[in-house]
């Protein structure tokens, strides 16, 4: 891996957004994923749909949470994501009204990825943003810097969060991944959560996957 | 932990009962009474909550006591006799008149008959202790609450409401100083936006636990990247 990363910078990264008052973290991980995927084969930015994924993945639970995994499925089954513009987000379930004439972007699979952080950050600067969970140990007041919570407290076995990788460097000698979150730029970093890397903080590096486009 | 206060303490904070709040216990009753014969069913008693309201969505967490019927078949009564009044404590989610319950958490309290001669429960609440704070730091702290509520564009429904939520401030206040002593890194943890939330209401809200609980599609692994 080079040894740093940060995707943001090379415009496959749409702004950050807020999930509201609704346990939907799954889907915007992975419609970062898929809008990074998108980018990287087609060369658009699209910002694309998390409503759909709320109201049509009938596997996962709107609010209540889901599974990036069962995400991927959804999408492929349902033939595409269609844009935020078009399906906007709500923050609550509603009927599906998904059009497949208005999906912009198809995945054709998804894959799970390395639990090594140095092929993690491989993978991450040569095919894009992964979605990943974690343990939001902390995040709550969360405001800046590298965080980096003794492993009692942030249990790799607890995830509650999924959110997106969307680069990874070195911040005097620190090791970090930049993590786009989903509860809007008025918290942490712009929206952003930096998290220690290279010894698995929080189980970042038990959940990673990403959707696969040909 | 935090100290344990009376609860009566934090009960002063909240808000008394109105029609609003009402119809979110009864959904929790309804919910806790699902799948029980009409005469094995409990009864609302004492209720007293709260609501957090964001965009189109209410939060109510509610705490109520409900009376079991009297049970005369030992084999097949849940709990002795004496102990027939539960302390519940509810979350309720209302979404454009859809409720959901969030969380339900019974048990038995004990009650006693005190000196004025009044049933009064008794039982007791973790949370930030009414003595603990000094004046001064009281002062500070709701100098600082205040400039939170401006910050976040917060407003609460009453003054009761307002008191509940300054003491969770507090306690969260407490906890992130608490965390960052034990951060190894460079972060720094204090006053964010879900500094007026509870744990419980932050978990239920924002988190997913089915991350933890649910295996989820299988899914193939992804090759090494080669080298370039």
């Amino acid at each position: 891996a080079p040894p740093e990363w940060d995707w943001r910078s090379k415009g496959a990264v749409t702004k950050v957004k807020d999930q509201g008052m609704c346990g939907s973290c799954w889907a915007f991980s992975v419609t970062g994923n898929v809008e990074g995927q998108w980018f990287l084969k087609r060369g658009t930015l699209l910002s694309l749909s998390e409503q759909e994924l709320l109201d049509c993945d009938k596997v996962d639970k709107a609010c209540l949470g889901g599974l990036p995994s069962n995400a991927y499925s959804a999408i492929k089954n349902l033939g595409g994501l269609e844009t935020e513009d078009d399906y906007s987000y709500q923050g609550h379930m509603q009927a599906c009204s998904f059009s497949a004439q208005k999906a912009r972007v198809y995945i054709n699979d998804s894959v799970e990825l390395s639990r090594n952080e140095q092929r993690l950050a491989a993978w991450l600067a040569k095919r894009g943003p992964i979605s990943v969970a974690i343990n939001a140990f902390g995040m709550q007041f969360y405001r800046r810097g590298i965080a980096h919570p003794l492993r009692p407290l942030c249990s790799p076995w607890l995830i509650d969060h999924a959110v997106l990788l969307v680069g990874y460097g070195n911040r005097s000698a620190t090791p970090f991944w930049a993590i786009k979150n989903s509860w809007g730029t008025d918290w942490g970093e712009e929206g952003y959560y930096y998290l220690y890397r290279g010894s698995g903080v929080c189980g970042v590096n038990t959940m990673a996957s990403s959707a696969v486009v040909n | 932990p935090a100290p344990a206060q009376p609860r009566a303490v934090v009960a002063r904070a909240w808000r008394p009962l109105d029609p609003e709040l009402l119809g979110a216990a009864r959904f929790a009753l309804k919910m806790y009474n699902q799948g029980r014969a009409a005469g094995a069913q409990a009864v609302l008693g004492a209720v007293q909550g709260r609501v957090r309201r964001e965009g189109q969505g209410s939060l109510y967490t509610l705490e109520a006591t409900l009376e079991e019927p009297q049970c005369h078949e030992p084999t097949v009564c849940q709990l002795p006799v004496s102990r027939k009044t539960l302390l519940c404590s509810f979350q309720v989610l209302d979404e454009l008149g859809k409720h959901m319950l969030l969380r339900r958490d019974c048990g038995p309290v004990e009650t006693r008959v005190t000196d004025d001669g009044n049933e009064t429960l008794k039982y007791v609440l973790p949370g930030l202790g009414r003595n603990s704070l000094s004046q001064d730091f009281s002062v500070k702290m709701a100098s600082i609450f205040q400039k939170f509520m401006h910050t976040y564009n917060r407003t609460y429904e009453s003054k009761e409401e307002a008191e509940w939520r300054l003491s969770v401030f507090a306690s969260n206040l407490m906890r992130a100083q608490k965390i960052q002593a034990l951060d190894r890194g460079t972060a720094q943890y204090g006053i964010t936006k879900f500094s007026d939330l509870t744990e419980e209401e932050f978990r239920t809200i924002y988190l997913n636990p089915l991350l933890q609980s649910e295996p989820g599609q299988k899914m193939h692994m992804a090759k090494s990247v080669e080298d370039p």
